[in-house]
């Protein structure tokens, strides 16, 4: 029996808005931990990890370890379906082949329920070792999400260089060329509006900018991107989930032939 | 010319 209910249920509406696209399907794991998930588009290319903590939710009931797979269109359809104040509860029954979500509204004066079929899914669960990172910058989501969409209207690819003057993202195309530079900037009045670079050594990596601005459909989520950088390693695009834990992107870069 | 790598290029199955 698995049961979970979620006060703030725009969180769940938010994931899934912002992994539909690039997920086409995937197995939602339960366990003593949360709810978490581990899909690659399918060119093999871009990895999402999320994990939503047991503590964040305000009943959490799993009974034993249960792997879910869904549809990802089909759930954010049916999610679309709950307002944006309401409590959100995630109902299955060990071995069942069906998933319920209950939506409450906020003076429970309308509870509705949504039961999804669950498919079977092979998919394979890649070990993601902790690195160390070259360049970990950490910047507004909305300014990200800008600038992504930004150089997608000049070229396809970004080249993202962390030095000791800051984070420059540029690209080239048909019509020409775009560098933004951002500096660090930590003494702004709001820490959300800071730009923090920390800098092991200069980095510079070359990403398709289709999959950046994908993974900006999670900047509802958070104020704040991570963005982590490896020469040896894909790129980490990580939005927390305000006190229950975290969206990852992960993308393989592009590499000289 | 610049080749895209794949996830897989760089973590294992678990």
């Amino acid at each position: 029996m698995l049961e979970l209910r979620l006060l703030q249920g725009s969180l769940l509406k938010k994931v899934l808005e912002s992994i539909k696209d690039l997920v086409t399907e995937a197995n939602f794991d339960c366990s003593a931990t949360g709810f978490s998930l581990q899909a690659m588009d399918s060119s093999h290319v871009a990895l999402v990890a999320l994990l939503l903590r047991s503590e964040g939710f305000e009943h959490f009931r799993c009974d034993r370890n249960i792997s879910m797979g869904m549809k990802l269109v089909n759930m954010a359809m049916m999610l679309k379906c709950a307002g944006n104040d309401d409590i959100i509860t995630i109902k299955a029954d060990d071995g069942g082949d069906t998933v319920t979500f209950m939506f409450e509204s906020p003076n429970q004066d309308k509870i509705a329920d949504f039961e999804m079929k669950l498919m079977n899914i092979d998919s394979e669960h890649l070990g993601i070792p902790e690195a160390e990172y070259q360049a970990i910058v950490r910047m507004p989501s909305s300014e990200f999400a800008r600038i992504c969409k930004d150089l997608s209207t000049i070229g396809d690819t970004v080249i993202i260089s962390v030095t000791k003057e800051g984070v420059k993202f540029s690209t080239k195309g048909d019509i020409g060329t775009a560098n933004i530079v951002c500096r660090q900037n930590a003494t702004v009045d709001k820490p959300e509006d800071a730009i923090i670079i920390e800098m092991k050594e200069p980095v510079s990596l070359t990403f398709a900018l289709r999959y950046m601005n994908s993974f900006t459909k999670a900047t509802p989520l958070a104020n704040i991107v991570t963005i982590s950088l490896s020469s040896e390693l894909p790129v980490v695009v990580e939005y927390k989930i305000a006190e229950m834990g975290y969206i990852r992107f992960y993308l393989a870069p592009k590499i000289e032939e | 010319h610049c080749l895209q790598s794949r996830i897989s290029d760089y973590f294992s199955r678990d």
